[in-house]
């Protein structure tokens, strides 16, 4: 694994977190339902909670859009970049962008595993860089067959917990 | 400085995709945070994908330049 420069990481035990666009690919609730999934894998390892927030500002504001969408990183249409996010901080820090010009799936159908792409999005926001170390959620690309019950790898795991420490399981 | 013509076996179409994709996620040397040559930057993907660390382009390098990927360079800046 490997972390961001500097090692930045949320100062904060809880993280808050905001919706603000969609892919009309899923259902709304099918995406909120999956960013709780996605933030739950990444916080049972860390002594670190999310909040959902519904309005105002958040520490993670998550959003779908395409091409350039004001963030200087502009998406590039269907297929190569999936998906970007911020190391913790203010402003842009922890926001995570998602292609919205990709077919997203929930997994059951052909497409881009949502929960995927998520989990390996809130890792960045987390402050994990990327991983080199194949099979893991943090390496940086995207294999076609990744089902829905994938978990974090060791690899994974080590990366988070040495930027936060182990969630007291007592 | 750009990638030579004797950098790989691939097509002109596939050498400046090579060049965009190593401009975007690896812009720079993992160590020393200086901007490298493309030559290095190539270098620099060999390394983190565990190939020989030829500064040359292949077909599986491009395979792998193809493949869906996150948009967060891997060389973190």
């Amino acid at each position: 694994y490997s972390l961001m420069p500097n090692s930045p990481k949320w100062h904060s035990r809880i993280v808050t977190y905001r919706i603000v666009s969609y892919t009309s690919d899923l259902p709304r609730i099918v995406v909120d339902q999956i960013v709780k999934k996605a933030l739950r894998m990444w916080s049972m390892q860390i002594p670190l909670n999310f909040k959902r927030v519904s309005w105002g500002t958040a520490d993670i504001i998550i959003g779908f859009a395409r091409r350039d969408h004001g963030d200087s990183f502009p998406f590039d249409g269907p297929g190569n970049t999936l998906g970007h996010a911020f190391a913790p901080g203010p402003g842009l820090g922890g926001d995570a962008h998602f292609d919205k010009d990709e077919y997203w799936t929930d997994g059951e159908d052909a497409g881009v595993n949502f929960l995927f792409a998520a989990t390996h999005e809130f890792g960045h926001s987390l402050g994990l860089s990327h991983s080199s170390v194949p099979g893991t959620v943090m390496y940086p690309t995207y294999q076609r067959d990744y089902s829905e019950d994938f978990s974090l790898t060791k690899d994974d795991i080590a990366g988070i917990q040495k930027l936060y420490g182990k969630r007291n399981t007592l | 400085l750009p990638l030579s013509q004797e950098a790989g076996d691939v097509s002109a179409h596939q050498w400046e995709q090579a060049q965009n994709y190593l401009r975007k996620f690896y812009p720079h040397d993992s160590k020393t945070k200086k901007v490298n040559s493309l030559v290095d930057n190539l270098k620099e993907m060999q390394k983190f994908f565990g190939l020989p660390m030829t500064g040359k382009l292949s077909p599986y390098i491009m395979e792998i330049m193809q493949k869906p990927r996150c948009g967060v360079p891997d060389v973190a800046e």
